[in-house]
């Protein structure tokens, strides 16, 4: 009877079995909200973006936030000793996760956090990348279409002039960081089907 | 639910969150 909510951002990933789905599930939104309210507050700093609609705004983060986080915490995914770390410190063995029914979504997880690690970004590369995450998510319901499509430009058009600056000799780096935005829309996906097979009755 | 978004609340979260911060500014 216990429940599974393997989640880097929640406390344990498994709740024992005398709590209900919804203690369950509101333990663990007490975990993921400051996240998402992070993510909200991040937006603010990107250039432009509180010159879309705060309708579009809100579209743009519900379709993303998940990708921003994925990037942002990337860390917690270690590679090596194959183990994810979770925001409350304690880490856990990818084959324990796997047990309770996470691993392809976890594979690909780590597949991401290794190949983005790989880059060696700095951390204003790594702001930069996720304002254009940000900016690149499904854009369903969006008013402006013109708008966000100008301020990705933009956003991406930034991400490449430093990119060049940084590291004149390579010139692999923005094409292989853009490649990460449709692994992080795979993710998206596997994650959503995830979020929706925990039901809560 | 049939979407993840609605199933954690989030727009609510995102919602209150930029309205936040919309209220917080100095006028």
């Amino acid at each position: 009877g216990a429940k599974v909510l393997a989640c880097p951002l929640n406390s344990c990933p498994v709740s024992p079995s005398d709590r209900s789905t919804q203690q369950v599930w509101d333990a663990f939104s007490q975990c993921f909200s400051p996240a998402v309210r992070d993510v909200v507050e991040f937006s603010r700093s990107i250039p432009g973006f509180h010159t879309l609609s705060q309708d579009d705004q809100i579209r743009l983060l519900k379709s993303g936030t998940f990708q921003v986080l994925m990037v942002r915490f990337c860390s917690l995914f270690d590679a090596k000793q194959r183990t994810v770390t979770f925001l409350n410190g304690q880490t856990y063995p990818l084959a324990s996760l796997r047990a309770l029914g996470m691993g392809a979504l976890l594979d690909a997880m780590f597949d991401f956090s290794e190949k983005l690690s790989m880059l060696g970004l700095e951390s204003d590369e790594v702001s930069l990348f996720m304002a254009v995450v940000l900016v690149s998510a499904d854009r369903s319901g969006i008013s402006n279409m013109a708008a966000v499509d100008k301020l990705q430009d933009d956003l991406i058009n930034t991400l490449r002039s430093l990119l060049v600056q940084r590291r004149p000799n390579d010139a692999e780096i923005f094409p292989k960081l853009l490649l990460r935005l449709p692994d992080l829309r795979t993710l998206n996906s596997l994650h959503s089907e995830k979020l929706l097979s925990f039901r809560i009755d | 639910f049939s979407d993840p978004a609605s199933n954690l609340g989030l727009e609510d979260i995102i919602r209150k969150a930029l309205m936040g911060s919309v209220d917080e500014r100095p006028e």
